[in-house]
């Protein structure tokens, strides 16, 4: 699975995801990247989120968009709903894989659970910044 | 301008140093900053968010390092399905495509259902119908054909039907994918 979320000039929020699925699927079964509100969603208001992961448990956890919840209402930040719901939510069901999500101020969150997650950002500074393994 | 970024990922899983070779590793970096690079021009250029990631994701699609457009993970019969979903944080408005198999980018198509069509998914032959209408590009199902990922399926159904006693997930190779969900 890929995805990328970003920030423009104007302000505004998106975010997009893309996959091929799981190996050997069988039954036309279909994962969390093109659920919106699980594997992808965006608003101004809050949070651009895209995930990538063991796709059941992000459709039953509506993963994407409980990041947004949490900020919206109950005021956590980013960083905060972001860790809560991939590391505490996600984890405790024994669902694997993480998220990327960013905010309107530019804040980055990039939690996930397990070994390692190819992922990476760039802003104001001008130059990629990339990471896979848990460094 | 405001303050613009963009982030990505290219999946996670079982990705640790010792199932990584130097070579591996320097190849994902590579690919990985090009994307960042390609999508963050948009946005200096005063482009969009939505164009920022879809060039970012496209660039991703096109790679065989990740499971997305070239280089997908196979189903059971052999083929490779995608599936992309996209939204915008301005107005609300969301789009996605699952299963498709001739769609050159899904992201694009996913895209398409939002901006063109008064739905949020289509599904299957319907979704490639739509997008050849919308003159998406259309490639044969082979275009996404990728050897590694297509051992991997053989090797995963030769485990399943008990005929691999050598015991192929402890080999390096298959500590890369995503968690051991063959995804």
């Amino acid at each position: 699975t890929v995805g990328a979320i970003a920030l423009d000039s104007q302000g505004n929020l998106a975010a997009g995801t893309s996959t091929g699925g799981m190996t050997n699927k069988r039954w036309g079964r279909v994962g969390d990247s093109p659920i919106i509100g699980a594997g992808t969603y965006a608003s101004n208001q809050s949070c651009a989120v895209s995930a990538t992961g063991h796709g059941e448990f992000f459709i039953r956890n509506v993963v994407a968009y409980d990041v947004a919840a949490r900020m919206k209402y109950q005021g956590l930040s980013l960083q905060q709903a972001a860790e809560e719901v991939v590391m505490k939510t996600l984890k405790e069901q024994g669902g694997e894989g993480g998220i990327i999500a960013l905010d309107n101020k530019g804040n980055i969150a990039m939690p996930f659970n397990t070994p390692g997650m190819y992922r990476g950002y760039m802003n104001q500074k001008g130059k990629p910044q990339v990471f896979i393994f848990q460094d | 301008q405001n303050k613009v970024v963009l982030v990505i990922h290219g999946g996670a899983g079982t990705i640790t140093p010792e199932n990584m070779t130097p070579e591996l590793e320097r190849v994902y970096r590579q690919k990985l900053s090009e994307a960042l690079e390609k999508g963050y021009a948009v946005l200096e250029r005063g482009g969009t968010s939505l164009q920022a990631i879809t060039t970012a994701i496209q660039i991703m699609e096109e790679s065989p390092l990740f499971n997305a457009g070239k280089g997908a993970v196979f189903t059971s019969e052999g083929r490779n399905e995608l599936d992309a979903s996209i939204m915008d944080g301005k107005t609300g408005q969301a789009g996605a495509v699952a299963g498709v198999t001739t769609i050159k980018s899904p992201i694009l198509a996913a895209q398409a259902v939002m901006q063109k069509s008064p739905h949020v998914m289509l599904s299957g032959t319907g979704a490639e119908e739509f997008a050849k209408e919308q003159g998406l590009e259309q490639v044969e199902n082979s275009y996404f054909f990728d050897q590694r990922r297509h051992d991997q399926l053989k090797r995963l159904q030769q485990l399943e039907q008990g005929k691999d006693k050598e015991g192929s997930l402890k080999d390096p190779e298959w500590g890369l994918f995503e968690g051991k969900k063959f995804g």
